[in-house]
């Protein structure tokens, strides 16, 4: 699979630019948080498209992003 | 309220329903 830039992103329209970032992230929040996965893709989508492209790129970023989604669902959950 | 719909989940193949509020 190639990788996701800002310009194939760009060139996407703008209610499907989420929609293909989403598909590359559910796959990389599923394999740490099975049960989460979907509201924790859901939480990360509301984040700018640009820094979702770097958490993509990086899984430091994205698993501490991913750790604050928790974080912030159970928060909401309690 | 809302917040209990929060957040929009996300799945594979499903268009995304957090679209609606950005």
């Amino acid at each position: 699979q190639e990788p996701l830039t800002a310009s194939r992103l760009a060139a996407a329209p703008l209610h499907e630019q989420k929609q293909m970032i989403g598909e590359r992230l559910y796959p990389l929040i599923h394999d740490v948080h099975t049960q989460l996965a979907g509201k924790i893709t859901g939480m990360l989508l509301e984040i700018d498209n640009s820094e979702l492209l770097l958490m993509l790129e990086s899984p430091e970023s994205l698993h501490a992003k991913i750790e604050e989604a928790v974080a912030v669902l159970q928060a909401h959950q309690a | 309220g809302s917040s209990i719909n929060w957040p929009p989940e996300f799945h594979p193949g499903v268009p995304w329903k957090g679209l609606q509020n950005i």
